[in-house]
């Protein structure tokens, strides 16, 4: 059986028997995608392998890859609201060089949407890493900045599209060396409730979960013709 | 005339049998997260010539299954999957990455003398 296993998780696309020490937790949009071609198979309606309608791109194959980053502590704070930083790094090595990325989005999600943990607003800030680490500085050196925005805190998750970065790192593995994540707490002016700048940043790392959605297209699965004639 | 063939009796006709795959029997529960298992199926049975007209089968096994009845030394037409369909897995690999794919033919729908 051990050798035909070989053959089958081959033919999953996988090296070896997967053995995860623990279940990573399952997206909502991962589940419903499951359960619509659950749905449709057994209804026998045709199926669209390639095209993935829940998220409106083409594509055969989502992953969910968890952030394998950390975070960073520094004394000096570039400001002195600042939050948190944190290294963020997703391992794109499970993409094989022949698959196309079709969506990466990157799910940032700070915690419970409730109004029990009402909180200042936050600034986050979302740079590329664009050196490697230089040993005894603690905080990498920020590259090109993409997202800056104001975040009333509770958020839930939130969202931001990386196609065109990973699709840089696809292409180009060395350059993958993370994002470097900021929050700031925006003061408490506008709920004029005073907020404890530590218990809210501890509060904030421990609910922060990172993660990138990618969909990618296998071209000897779907050949771009078949997506024409759709 | 049509030469006499050896009756066969239904059940040993080519069709489809069940056979639900029950990842855990394998061990694979421990890395896949849905489904539990799927029903596979698989074709057996013979493929005698008087069926090959209405077994759903191909023009070559109608022909191979008269070589057959002439010459027994040349093999009956055999009974394979005609209809096939995918399933979806999500299931986690060595990286903590979830990931969703579907695997084409997967399940035998349909069996036939090929």
């Amino acid at each position: 059986l051990q050798f035909r296993e070989h053959v089958f998780i081959q033919f999953l696309g996988l090296d070896k028997v997967p053995s995860p020490q623990k279940f990573q937790p399952v997206p909502y949009i991962m589940k419903k995608i499951f359960q619509d071609q659950e749905a449709a198979a057994t209804t026998g309606a045709s199926q669209d392998l390639c095209y993935v309608k829940e998220l409106g791109v083409p594509g055969s194959v989502l992953r969910l890859l968890p952030d394998q980053g950390f975070f960073l502590y520094s004394e000096n704070f570039s400001q002195a609201s600042s939050c948190l930083q944190k290294l963020l790094y997703f391992n794109l090595s499970a993409i094989k060089d022949k698959e196309q990325l079709t969506m990466a989005r990157l799910g940032l999600d700070l915690g419970p949407n409730t109004y029990y943990n009402l909180g200042p607003e936050l600034e986050l800030a979302l740079s590329l890493v664009q050196e490697p680490p230089v040993w005894g500085r603690f905080i990498p050196k920020p590259g090109k900045m993409f997202v800056l925005q104001s975040v009333p805190w509770p958020q839930g998750v939130l969202y931001f599209n990386l196609l065109d970065v990973a699709k840089d790192w696809h292409d180009n593995h060395q350059k993958n060396l993370g994002l470097l994540l900021e929050m700031l707490v925006k003061g408490d002016r506008d709920t004029g409730v005073n907020f404890q700048l530590e218990d809210i940043c501890a509060r904030l790392r421990r609910s922060l979960h990172a993660s990138l959605l990618l969909v990618t297209l296998n071209p000897e699965q779907c050949p771009t013709s078949s997506r024409k004639r759709r | 005339a049509a030469i006499p063939a050896p009756y066969a009796s239904c059940k040993n006709l080519c069709h489809r049998h069940q056979l639900f795959i029950n990842f855990r029997d394998l061990g694979w529960h421990k890395w896949i997260i849905a489904p539990k298992g799927f029903m596979a199926n698989y074709c057996h049975g013979d493929c005698p010539f008087s069926m090959t007209t209405s077994l759903n089968s191909s023009n070559y096994a109608f022909m191979q299954a008269l070589m057959h009845v002439v010459d027994p030394a040349i093999p009956q037409a055999v009974c394979i999957p005609t209809k096939l369909s995918p399933i979806s897995m999500l299931y986690q690999d060595n990286d903590d990455n979830v990931i969703l794919r579907h695997y084409e033919d997967m399940v035998v729908d349909e069996c036939g003398c090929g």
